[in-house]
């Protein structure tokens, strides 16, 4: 129907996979696009460029190893009274309900682990945020590398996924990933309070999930060579006898 | 044998198939997102090419249609049999995905492969 908005075209066709999908991550056309502005936009849209060329198509060279990558913004971060030298954030981020056809490859959180708030040079680190628990620390995999942070050098990337799989990602209902960001003044500054309200959750840090979709391996079945010989042969001899 | 089958077949054929340049092929078809709506939450790319298949489905089909035997028995039926028995239709054959750079409702940013949105080759069924 020539002219409908697409939305009302969407809504009366949920059953076909694509409309149903788009229609759960498209926002309604009522709600204007959120406003996603700084390093997240940035950094996915350098992902973008590395992966797919100008129309779209992925590129064959592409190395992100997932078929999916959602960039997650922290809800809302708490600052924490300041303990000793640390000026602590705490960071969640919320878990979509996991699709089973989505298998989880790669959890990796970015942060700044230079950040300056006038007039404090500040350095940070990330840590798991376990109520109660003394060991904050992530697992031997959680390693910061700056060397792989696509944007200005004040920000590493630290893959995280161990923690993610072992903690959280088997969780049933509501599921919040809570990390919380440790920021030390560099020394010679003296200790002060740090007013957080500076910069929003967004500039210090977000979470990088990479998805394979399963489901499209499933229905894909290879036909067994002897099976797609047979096919061939009868295929060519009954063509070849009709012309 | 094939003999008996094409004997019976009227020689009218070659205009019955019409000139070749209306027979089944992949036409290129180019739309924005915007056209589509979609624009408010689709970052990138902005320009889509899911193209499409047109063209009659000739009784005796040309190798290049990757069609399958069935098609050209549906032909002989509703040339020789019952004309209300439809000829093979004109319809992509291979597809190939696209990469989608996308904002969800809650503010994070989707970077997704969808299979099966571009057609890239066209067969008669």
């Amino acid at each position: 129907k020539v002219g409908q908005p697409s939305n009302a075209l969407m809504a009366d066709a949920p059953s076909l996979p694509l409309i149903r999908e788009l229609l759960e991550e498209a926002p309604g056309k009522q709600q204007r696009k959120p406003q996603v502005l700084g390093h997240p936009l940035r950094y996915m849209l350098e992902l973008y460029q590395r992966s797919a060329d100008a129309r779209g198509h992925p590129r064959e060279n592409r190395t992100i190893g997932a078929t999916m990558v959602r960039l997650v913004r922290p809800l809302a971060n708490i600052a924490r009274p300041l303990r000793g030298p640390w000026h602590i954030k705490t960071l969640d981020f919320p878990l979509r309900p996991n699709r089973v056809a989505y298998q989880l490859v790669r959890a990796i959180v970015v942060y700044r682990h230079q950040l300056y708030l006038a007039p404090f040079h500040l350095s940070c680190h990330v840590e798991p945020w376990i109520q109660q628990s003394l060991t904050n620390h992530f697992p031997s995999s959680g390693r910061g590398s700056s060397n792989t942070s696509l944007m200005s050098k004040a920000w590493t990337e630290m893959d995280i996924t161990q923690h993610v799989r072992q903690r959280i990602w088997n969780h049933k209902g509501r599921r919040v990933l809570q990390l919380r960001l440790m920021c030390q003044q560099q020394k010679g500054s003296e200790i002060l309070e740090l007013q957080w309200h500076g910069t929003s959750s967004l500039d210090t840090a977000f979470l990088l999930l990479y998805f394979n979709d399963t489901h499209k391996s499933v229905q894909k079945t290879t036909f067994h060579p002897r099976v797609l010989e047979g096919l061939i042969e009868k295929d060519s001899s009954l063509l070849r006898r009709a012309r | 044998q094939a003999g008996s089958i094409t004997s019976g077949v009227p020689s009218s054929s070659r205009d019955h198939d019409g000139p070749k340049s209306n027979q089944c092929s992949l036409h290129p078809f180019q739309v924005s997102f915007h056209q589509l709506g979609w624009d408010h939450w689709i970052i990138a790319p902005h320009l889509y090419t899911p193209n499409y298949c047109k063209g009659a489905c000739p009784r005796v089909l040309h190798y290049g249609l990757n069609s399958p035997n069935h098609a050209i028995i549906q032909n002989l039926v509703n040339e020789l049999v019952d004309q209300s028995v439809p000829q093979p239709s004109c319809v992509p054959y291979k597809y190939v995905p696209i990469s989608i750079l996308l904002v969800e409702a809650n503010g994070s940013i989707l970077y997704k492969e969808y299979e099966d949105m571009i057609a890239q080759s066209c067969t008669c069924r």
